[in-house]
């Protein structure tokens, strides 16, 4: 059964499953360890009252058994085989180091993790972008110094006013646990009208990501790392060094949500060109489903919720129009055009810059040729007036009642003739049949 | 030369009752 249709085949809201949106992606990193081969060292923790003790090792990108790529951040997490992606080693402090993960689609998340090999950082900032990384928004800081490093409070409060402001806390930078340790930011949490998610186009605008970015800010100081215990190392890994080396290095990166489909879609295929895009319902279209499909404009396009599906609606074969282009420019050629009318929310301007009297938000698709550019909302230049008609197909004369959409042409049977098939043709009679309305005159 | 339109009254509808038209 199809989640978007319930028994009855009535339209219902329909998600796509929730998942790990990171899991098995390339993450672009600014920094990697081993190349060329380096030695690195980290305090390690062994319970049990044992001191803890400076442990080194090799990293070397050639070699996979001492390679830590980035491929590790978003490998299968497991607690038996923990993989890392490892940064080269890092002698100054503040020393950025990025990790850009492209979703390659819009999809609403509810968390961003990382769980590290490293002491986490003492300092990190994730940012978000919407729109496949051409800009970033902050998303969530980490700092023991939010306004020295991010130029925010710490743990401001969050109202229903600043519900789309990126935060700053000063939680999760303990050093301790030195392997291990989590970052968690949850999208939602603590935001008011997390409750009411349906009706906020401001938090599900706030959830909408293609792009997750993480800088690493500031390492933990060395001081803090009680690199002192180095020196009751028992360890055969243990070295004694008087130059400490830091990194950062994490076990998994995972960014959990669901791809975005307004709920028009339950799940998301990889179109013709390998991209990601919902399977559409409810008559609409597009990479998040978000539009109506031509024909189907009877009503705005919405989104659906856990109340109203918001299907699009249309009639697409009982009726045929035509745009009239007025102001006419030179991209936009007279003769018929395919109506495709769609709500939007600006205003389009003529070439000139006059703003036109258009009716907000309408495109028009042209037609022909196939190959036009659909002229999106905004960027119409010239007005269109949709004029639409009920093909009106005549019930005896026509063999169907859909008719050509430009120009209003219905199907007629043998023999009649006219644009609804109403009039017998020239050498024809009326019949008495309804079946054969017009008959070759003998 | 405008062709008459079809006159819906002409048509013998005995054995086509399914398509007859409402209105006729």
């Amino acid at each position: 059964p199809d989640p978007c249709y319930d028994d009855q085949g009535a339209a219902r809201r329909c998600i796509p499953e929730f998942i790990n949106a990171a899991f098995g992606k390339e993450v672009m990193v600014s920094s990697v360890c081993g190349r060329p081969a380096s030695r690195s060292c980290s305090v390690v923790e062994r319970g049990d009252d044992r001191p803890s003790v400076r442990s080194c090792q090799i990293c070397d990108a050639a070699e996979p058994r001492r390679a830590h790529p980035a491929s590790y951040l978003t490998d299968l997490n497991s607690a038996h085989n923990l993989t890392c992606w490892q940064s080269e080693n890092l002698n100054t402090s503040p020393h950025n180091v990025t990790l850009t993960l492209s979703l390659g689609k819009k999809f609403e998340i509810t968390y961003v993790s990382l769980q590290f090999c490293s002491p986490r950082p003492e300092s990190l900032a994730i940012y978000k972008s919407m729109d496949y990384g051409k800009t970033w928004m902050p998303y969530q800081f980490y700092s023991s110094q939010c306004r020295r490093l991010y130029n925010r409070p710490n743990k401001a409060s969050i109202t229903k006013q600043n519900e789309q402001e990126a935060l700053c806390t000063d939680g999760h930078t303990d050093l301790y646990p030195l392997s291990g340790g989590l970052i968690a930011f949850s999208t939602l949490d603590g935001r008011p009208s997390g409750k009411d998610f349906d009706n906020s186009p401001v938090l599900q605008d706030w959830v909408t990501v293609t792009d997750i970015r993480v800088v690493f800010s500031r390492p933990q100081l060395p001081r803090e790392q009680g690199l002192g215990a180095a020196s009751n190392s028992d360890d055969p890994m243990a070295v004694t060094s008087s130059l400490p080396t830091y990194f950062y290095a994490v076990g998994d990166f995972q960014v959990g949500g669901r791809c975005k489909c307004n709920g028009h879609g339950s799940r998301c295929l990889k179109d013709k060109e390998g991209k990601l895009v919902c399977d559409c319902k409810h008559n609409t279209e597009g990479p998040e489903c978000d539009r109506c499909k031509p024909f189907h404009y009877d009503r705005p396009w919405q989104r659906a919720n856990a109340r109203e599906a918001n299907e699009c609606l249309g009639s697409p074969e009982s009726c045929f129009g035509t745009l009239r282009v007025q102001g006419q420019t030179s991209s936009i050629p007279n003769g018929p055009l395919k109506q495709g009318l769609r709500p939007g929310k600006t205003g389009p301007l003529s070439q000139s810059g006059a703003r036109l009297p258009l009716q907000f938000g309408w495109s028009v698709q042209l037609q022909p040729p196939r190959s036009a550019l659909p002229v999106q909302h905004g960027a119409v230049q010239a007005v269109g007036e949709e004029e639409r008609r009920p093909c009106d197909c005549h019930p005896v004369g026509a063999a169907g009642k859909t008719c050509n959409q430009t120009t209003g042409q219905c199907p007629c049977k043998d023999g009649v003739t006219g644009i609804t098939c109403n009039r017998c043709a020239k050498g024809y009679q009326q019949s008495r049949s309804p079946v054969a309305p017009c008959i070759k005159i003998p | 030369d405008v062709m008459p339109t079809l006159d819906m009254a002409l048509f013998d509808w005995t054995d086509y009752e399914d398509m007859k038209p409402v209105d006729t």
